[in-house]
């Protein structure tokens, strides 16, 4: 779907839902997917922001999609 | 959680580099 793996669009769609200003925490990502390891999260975030689908935004560890504003 | 005004400019041009980079990246794809 859209290019992305499960994981990747799983990270997409949670940040995507986060309505905060400040987006949603690299740690909120954790709690919510406790079922994937962290080195697992942070390669999706991280391919995820190379391409332009998600931005830090407060520090680096806050993030919000492009496509959700 | 209210932002300061800098944290607002910079959350901005955070963005507008995501979309530039996003745009790059639809356009090496077609």
């Amino acid at each position: 779907m859209n290019g992305l793996t499960p994981h990747q669009s799983q990270v997409l769609n949670l940040i995507r839902s986060y309505r905060g200003n400040e987006g949603m925490s690299f740690d909120e990502l954790k709690k919510r997917l406790h079922g994937l390891n962290i080195t697992a999260i942070k390669q999706a975030v991280e391919f995820l922001s190379n391409e332009g689908h998600i931005y830090s935004t407060v520090d680096e560890d806050h993030f919000k999609s492009t496509d959700a504003d | 959680l209210s932002l300061t005004e800098e944290q607002k400019r910079r959350i901005e041009e955070n963005r507008q580099k995501a979309l530039a980079r996003r745009a790059e990246r639809l356009t090496a794809q077609q």
